[in-house]
Order: structure tokens, then sequence, then C-alpha cells
């Protein structure tokens, strides 16, 4: 039983990325066989978990544009369990291109479902945007995990966020879920984390994880050596954090 | 003496919003007559200055898509000198609908050019990503200010933003300067602020401000009450930065 999650929210800087690394490759510790996917431009997942992309000979704007096969593109990451499908920076021309192309919102799927069932769980991490890559990530979901840090702004774009899955799910997914929502970067000592904790909570009734992941700078220092925070300080808050989300998680999909 | 200068990085969360907000109204406390356009669908600048997007009857989404005047969306604000241009949630669909119109790279070029001269400075808050909006920015600007988070991943997308502005300058926009780099939520207590700090100004020789925006949470709580940093709380680390900031600005511009 495998599953396809998209992290995913428009606002910028609110921890897609330092969830899709972090959790995948806790998942993978607890023995879970996990794909991430890096469908940013950006390709913080990739170097995140310290892969030189220079040295890549294939990527996901080959799967995307070229169509190759998606297999030849996924490299194995010297985590546990954990395997990835990284991104160059040639996919930032991917959205224009894709524009032009047939079924340019699912190029994505068509090419992930025929290895969906290599996995327990794949994870796509988003840009900030509502572009076309974008779109593929949501298109080819089945569940939607949304990273929200405890700030204004990112409170404010809530409702803009749901429009967007709505759309998708009207659209091209109508399966689309909300996986759950994971509150980021939250400081307990000032009023405005705590205050966006219970909004948050208010609007996604129940779907908002209890385990929040609170403002830690060795999450921040990680990815400068390539890392995962477990292998770079599996004791401090950030590691504890994540792996506490990877088994909230877990707990989860038994219900289902 | 007119000048357009677009806030832009790709990278979300970098602090785009809070240098458009903060350095406009300090700018506008000392005496210069300052627009601040709001081209990015989220509408954060729009609300961190506490203008309620509902009761807006125009915004820059009738502007590029309706072409109508651009003064007639123009509203002031509360805050001394300080026009803002702003945006809705409508404009989250004005790339696609821009997809199909002709100009579309200089659909705001082409208005605001009318009342350039109306203001000292012009500054144009960009969504985190290389759409047709922020090509709209860039196209449309004299300079690009360039807000990097103190962290690895706003490091490393920095190679990825030279690309985007080179290709406008080539393009669309040969005028195209580098206005300065401002490095925001530094900590001086940790190394990795002190590395990217390093590195920031080893790239961008002599193009990046002396001023260094401390991360202080005054800054973060300002936008929940609409307000600019020197409304809010103009005796924090926040305001006095961006204060300064805003005198350093004006030092390079007397030099031109
Ligand atoms: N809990 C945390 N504590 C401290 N720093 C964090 C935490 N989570 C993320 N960060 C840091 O904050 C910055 C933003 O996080 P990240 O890049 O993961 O967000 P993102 O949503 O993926 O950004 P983008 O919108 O650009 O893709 C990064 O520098 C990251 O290292
Ligand atoms: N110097 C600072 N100290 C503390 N918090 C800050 C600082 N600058 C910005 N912030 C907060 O960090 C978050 C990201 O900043 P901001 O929204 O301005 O970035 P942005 O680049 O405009 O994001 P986006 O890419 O989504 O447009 C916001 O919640 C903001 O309030
Ligand atoms: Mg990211
Ligand atoms: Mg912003």
């Amino acid at each position: 039983m495998s599953k396809i999650i998209a992290i995913f929210n428009q606002k910028g800087g609110v921890g897609k990325t330092t969830t899709n690394v972090n959790l995948a490759s806790s998942l993978g510790l607890l023995g879970k066989k996990i794909l991430a996917v890096d469908i940013d431009p950006q390709g913080n997942t990739t170097s995140g978990l310290g892969i030189d992309k220079q040295s890549l000979k294939r990527s996901i704007y080959n799967v995307l544009i070229d169509k190759i096969e998606v297999e030849t593109a996924i490299i194995q990451t010297p985590f546990k369990n954990l395997d990835l499908l990284p991104s160059t920076v040639e996919l930032a021309g991917a959205e224009i291109e894709l524009t032009s192309s047939l079924q340019r919102e699912l190029a994505l799927k068509n090419s992930i479902i025929k290895i969906k069932d290599n996995y327990d769980y794949i994870f796509i991490d988003c840009p900030p945007s509502l572009g076309l890559l974008a779109i593929n990530a949501l298109a080819t979901a089945d569940s939607v995990l949304i990273p929200i840090q405890c700030e204004y702004y990112a409170l404010e774009g809530v409702g803009m966020l749901m429009n967007t899955i709505q759309l998708v799910k009207r659209g091209l997914n109508p399966d689309l879920e909300i996986e759950g929502v994971v509150l980021s970067m939250f400081d307990g000592r000032n009023n405005l984390s705590i205050q966006v904790v219970e909004e948050v909570k208010k609007y996604f009734k129940g779907k908002v994880y209890t385990t929040l992941i609170p403002r830690n700078v060795r999450l921040a220092e990680a990815p400068s050596h390539g890392l995962p925070i477990m292998e770079y300080d599996e004791k401090s808050r950030g590691a504890e954090a994540y792996m506490e989300l990877a088994e909230e998680f877990l707990e989860y999909q038994e219900d289902e």
C-alpha cells in the first residue's frame, strides 16, 4: 500500500524542504522505503541530502520534458531506505516548456505511477508558487502535507492555499486529501507563535499534528553539511521533533 | 529623478515583503515620496500596511489585465509619503491570463511609466518565483534590491538569482542594474549567519549594504497589526536597522 504525498504551501520559507528532507529520512530510519522527489528548480531537497547537482547526468527535468524512464533518474542516497528523484537548475525552464506540451499537468503523474509500488511513501517537495510544477505535484499526489510557519504572513496565506487545493481537486485530482498540517519554527516564548497555533488548529480542525517543530538553529545548519538532522545532530530538539512527527504520521496511516 | 526598484529573490521567505514595507516607510519618514507596488498574489505588502483587501475595488490585477489607469488603483496609506498599488487574490490567475496577451512581459512597465515622475522611488515586492509576474517587475525596474536571509538555502540560490537577472537584462531590460544586496535575519551568535555574510560579500563585491538586518521578533509581529516597524515599535532593533538601511540607501543615490 503505497502513498504519494505533496509537501505544499505557496508561502515561501515555511519549512517545506526541511520537512521533506527530515520527515523522509526519519521514516527511512523507522524502516519505511521512501522516495523523496524534488520538483523545485531551487533544488534544495537535492542539496539538503548532500547530492552534488553538477555531477548528475539525469534529473526530474529529463523525466518531465524528455520523458525518460523515471528509474533512470532516481538515485540512492547514503541514508537508510531513502532514494531521491533530484532537481537541477534546468528545471527552471520546465514550466515554460511544459506549457505547450500535451497533458502538461500530468507529466509527473504519468511517470511516477510506474514506480509507485517500489516505495511505502513518496514525498514531493514543491516550489513556493502556483505554476505548472506545483500543479503537477498536486495532480500526482494522494494527499497534501502542509507546513505552516508560526508567523503572521504564513497564516494569512492559508485561505489561498485551500483555494488552490480545491481547484486541483475539482479539475485534476478528485481524490486529493489533506494528509495533515505541521506547524514549524514554533517559539513558545513568543505570543505570535502561540496565536498562530491556535488559529491554525481552529481552521484545520483535527488535521493538525500535535508534534510542533520548534525553531532550532541545528535544522538550519544541517543543510550546509548535506545531512538530514538525524545524521547531523540526533540529540537536537529538531531531530527529536521530526522523529516524533514521523511516528505520529505513521499512527494516522494505521487508522486507515 | 525618479527610480523604480524591484525587490526580488526567488528563494522563499528571505524578507522581500518585510524589506519592501519597512524600507519604503522609512524613506517616507525621511521625506521621500514613495510608491510601494505589490505584485505578489499573496498580497503580503498590502496586508503588512494594514489595508483590508476585501474592501478594495481595484488592484494591480485590474491594471495588468483590464488595463485600467494605474492612478485609479493606487491608494494612499496612513503612513507619511507612502502610497500603495495593492494586490488581491485575483492576481493568482493573472499569470495564466497574461500568457496569451500581447507584450505580456511589459504589462506593468506600460502602466507604471505614466506615473513614475510622481514619486522619488517606486519599490515592487515580487513573489518567490520566476513566472510572468516577477518577469514583469524585473522588466519594469531600473534596478534590483536583493534581500538574502543569512541561511544556507538562501545562499545556494544566489547563482540562479543572478542567472535570472542576466536573462532579463539580455532579453527585456538592458539597463537593469543591481541596486544592492541586504542581508536579513542576521544572528551574530551563530556561525552559519557569519559564514553566509562572508560568502555573500565575496560574491557581490561592493554591492552589499553594510547595514545588517538582525533577526528581531518585533519585525515578525508588526504585520499582524498592519503596521510598518517604525509605527509598531520605533525603539526595536528592527526599526533602527531599517532606518539605517534607508539612510545608507540614500547615500548611494547621491553618488550618482
Ligand atoms: N524549525 C526550524 N528551525 C530553524 N530553522 C528552520 C526550521 N525549519 C526551516 N528552517 C530554515 O528556514 C529556512 C526556510 O526553510 P525551508 O527552506 O525548508 O522552507 P521552504 O518552504 O522549503 O522554502 P521555499 O519556499 O523557498 O521552498 C531555511 O534556511 C531552513 O534551514
Ligand atoms: N529580520 C527579521 N527578523 C525576524 N523575522 C523576520 C525578519 N524579516 C522577516 N521576518 C519574518 O520572516 C517571515 C518571512 O519574511 P517575508 O515574508 O518578508 O519574506 P518574503 O521573502 O517576502 O517571503 P515570500 O517569499 O513568501 O514572499 C515573515 O513571517 C516575516 O515576518
Ligand atoms: Mg523549499
Ligand atoms: Mg513576500
